[in-house]
């Protein structure tokens, strides 16, 4: 989803 | 994770690996400005919560604690162990015209009103403008060591590859991050001015950039 999305990228 | 995403790591990395081996070698943070690096090291704090509440993996874990440790080490290095050769006097950008407006902005424009959002979010706002403070500093002294303008190349660099990275993305898994993408494309314009400069005087010359 976006939320965990968003987190993967430094 | 694609190469231009990895590139971009590394990039990032590069950048503060530079600067904080230029302050250790030369024991002096001349022209470095303090409170850029602050910034920096308040955009991982609020943005690396998630450590404690999601498992992504083991790169993005481990690149996360670098991140921090190390930009802490670099406002240690700067305020305390070689606080003297500080230059204060010309580090004299505002920085809650920054903050003010950014912590607004984060409680108006987020993905969820919750706290770990809202500062994820200022986090992001934050970076688009963190350099600043730097290029104040280097505006106002009209010079900047060769060390320092690749340093902001790297940090710059590091961005631009984030665009490219999030076409990709867009392409291939229909995934788009507007906050990230809109404050990114944000925080490189802010560096084009200097690529520009970076190109035509310090990597056709030597030594230290200078402003006309």
């Amino acid at each position: 989803d976006r939320v965990m999305g968003g987190k993967d990228e430094l | 994770m694609n190469v231009f995403r990895l590139a971009g790591d590394v990039s990032h990395l590069v950048a503060i690996i530079i600067l904080l081996l230029k302050i250790w070698r030369s024991k002096s943070c001349a022209g470095i400005s303090g409170k850029s690096q602050v910034l920096f090291a308040l955009v991982f704090t609020t943005r690396y919560l998630d450590l404690f509440t999601v498992f992504i993996s083991v790169y993005n874990t481990v690149m996360k604690v670098v991140f921090l440790a190390l930009s802490y080490a670099t406002v240690y290095l700067i305020y305390m162990r070689f606080r003297n050769s500080y230059n204060s006097e010309n580090d004299t950008f505002r920085v809650e015209f920054l903050l003010v407006p950014v912590i607004g902005l984060s409680f108006l424009e987020n993905y969820a009103f919750t706290p770990l959002e809202i500062l994820w979010t200022f986090s992001i706002f934050l970076e688009a403008v963190a350099i600043m403070p730097q290029l104040f500093m280097i505006t106002k002294t009209g010079e900047a060591e060769s060390i320092t303008t690749h340093y902001l190349f790297f940090l710059g660099l590091y961005r631009a590859l984030y665009i490219a990275n999030w076409v990709w993305r867009y392409h291939t898994e229909s995934f788009y991050d507007l906050i990230a993408i809109v404050s990114g494309v944000v925080q490189t314009i802010f560096f084009c001015d200097f690529f520009y400069l970076y190109f035509t005087r310090v990597l056709r010359g030597r030594g230290k950039m200078t402003l006309p």
